[in-house]
């Protein structure tokens, strides 16, 4: 298991801003480039 | 004279931001109140929103795989930082946890 | 002259925070419209078709859509009670909101990109609370406060206060 815990990001039905899912997008997006 | 003067126009221009600000959380109160209705609106008189259709409209669906997820409000979504998996190959990951009702998911396009 | 300087400071961040709550505003009549405009489609839907439609032609508020190519293997576990998914993809995806969903349907009239004809301007303002109509008008212009900065009344209000 790795040492730091896994950061995630997170995002709730009705009561996130669609600005969460765009951080989401960009985040998997890096993860696909790294 | 001429600072003294500034200053007053600074507390009025001030004043006025405040009244401001204040008027656009009331009206954003008015519109969060209002989408509400329409959503519980089309719960109960059923008005489902026929996505299905609208979505195949979208140039989306040609090229892509399409999950819709329906959950209840304040279902949680994580996604962690994508890892590399044992046979090096990236993994992507979505979690989905609700605490007041079944989460639906539907396969949009894919046979 | 310092208390000039610290209530400019103050002026400044009320001007961002009042942008800040300008856009989130903004995009709020946008899913307003869009949400009462599909349930209006719908309504017309139904009665040509006399009847509600096809059970698995719909899906209820909210709901999000993932997206990821045709080749991505997805492999997915599910909690006896349907309370919880994980979703394992060997692919990168990205997820939409439904309110994104359904801009790009066109349901909000093209009001997001300031395309909008005047019909459905009409048709938009209708949809919204009479106090609110200038923003749906000076989004249809293209006016939008977050990537111009500007602000309508209130920063007509200021300058006036510094011709004044």
């Amino acid at each position: 298991a790795c040492l730091t815990p896994r950061s995630a990001l997170l995002y709730k039905f009705s009561g996130s801003p669609s600005k969460s899912l765009k951080d989401i997008n960009n985040m998997i997006k890096q993860g696909e480039h790294r | 004279k001429e600072v003294v003067d500034r200053l007053r126009y600074l507390e009025a221009e001030i004043e006025d931001l405040e009244l401001k600000e204040k008027e656009l959380d009331q009206q954003k109160l008015w519109v969060q109140q209002s989408i509400k209705n329409v959503m519980d609106d089309s719960i109960n008189h059923q008005y489902p929103f026929n996505l299905i259709v609208g979505i195949l409209e979208l140039e989306l669906s040609s090229r892509e795989t399409l999950l819709a997820i329906q959950a209840p409000c304040g279902t949680q979504l994580e996604v962690p930082i994508p890892e590399l998996g044992q046979n090096g190959q990236k993994k992507y990951q979505i979690n989905l946890k609700s605490s007041s009702g079944p989460i639906h998911v539907l396969l949009i396009n894919k046979e | 002259a310092q208390e000039c300087q610290n209530l400019e400071m103050e002026k400044q961040k009320r001007i961002e925070r009042i942008k800040q709550k300008r856009a989130q505003l903004q995009d709020l009549l946008l899913q307003q419209i869009a949400f009462k405009n599909l349930v209006q489609r719908n309504e017309q839907n139904e009665q040509q078709n006399q009847g509600p439609p096809a059970l698995n032609s719909t899906i209820q508020l909210p709901f999000l859509i993932v997206n990821t190519s045709k080749r991505t293997v997805i492999d997915c576990s599910i909690s006896s009670d349907k309370f919880e998914y994980l979703f394992n993809f060997d692919n990168a995806f990205e997820i939409h909101d439904d309110s994104e969903v359904l801009k790009r349907m066109g349901m909000s009239f093209g009001l997001e990109a300031g395309k909008c004809s005047a019909e459905d301007l009409r048709t938009a303002k209708s949809l919204v609370p009479k106090a609110l109509e200038g923003y749906i008008t000076d989004m249809s212009a293209g006016f939008s406060w977050v990537n111009q900065g500007l602000l309508s009344s209130s920063a007509q209000a200021v300058s006036y206060l510094e011709v004044a």
